[in-house]
């Protein structure tokens, strides 16, 4: 473990609760993409088959754990408990474009060709591109609750800090993964955008606005 | 592969 990682981990753990606490307050989920709160469980759910196999401390099974309930309990309150305020007319981008190309690649390339590392693989490919909905989403609506931008800060934030943990690992460790470094790398680069609008707006204390 | 074991991150 190392701080990079440490804190990636924090970060995706804030983002997930920051996430569940606004639509929890405000018993709505105007604004967010349940399409991408869909491919994050399945994110989650086929990355830790090893939950109850392959035991590697008592940090790692809480978060997994954590991870996976939680993004279980936004999707139940997106999907069930507040479906009213769903805007469905704006979370149109097709999944099945992303799922089914990245099951194909998982298939093609991978570390070992076994069901858990293929699973495991899916689930890396996945979570690169599973926050396309979302950003979709908020192109189409041209704007973004300030709640909103700040989850999405530090998921975006969590896989860049993991990247500097890969760097960590390579040098310290000789620890390297090819596929979810490059994974890592396209779903950062994702985020420039964002990041981009978010630190020169979301900071200022203006509202996140994308150019008309 | 090499990593296929290792797998000791979230």
């Amino acid at each position: 473990m190392n701080i990079f990682r440490l804190v990636g981990d924090l970060s995706h753990l804030l983002a997930i609760f920051v996430l569940l606490l606004k639509i929890w307050k405000s018993r709505s989920c105007a604004g967010v993409s349940g399409k991408s709160q869909i491919l994050f469980a399945l994110v989650f759910i086929t990355r830790y088959l090893d939950l109850f196999t392959n035991f590697i401390s008592v940090y790692n099974s809480l978060m997994k754990v954590i991870f996976i309930a939680s993004t279980v309990a936004t999707v139940y309150l997106m999907y069930i408990k507040f479906k009213a305020t769903y805007d469905s007319n704006h979370d149109t981008f097709r999944i099945e474009f992303l799922v089914v190309p990245v099951g194909g690649l998982a298939f093609l390339v991978n570390h070992d060709f076994t069901p858990l590392e293929i699973l495991w693989t899916f689930s890396i490919y996945l979570e690169s591109v599973a926050i396309l909905p979302q950003l979709f989403m908020i192109s189409k609506t041209g704007e973004a609750e300030t709640i909103t931008s700040h989850y999405l800060f530090a998921l975006g934030s969590y896989r860049a800090l993991y990247l500097l943990n890969w760097i960590y690992r390579y040098y310290f460790e000789g620890y390297f993964d090819l596929i979810a470094v490059v994974a890592g790398c396209v779903q950062t680069i994702l985020y420039c955008d964002f990041f981009y609008l978010y630190i020169t707006k979301v900071m200022w204390g203006k509202k996140l606005s994308l150019p008309a | 592969g090499d990593n296929a074991q290792s797998k000791d991150e979230l």
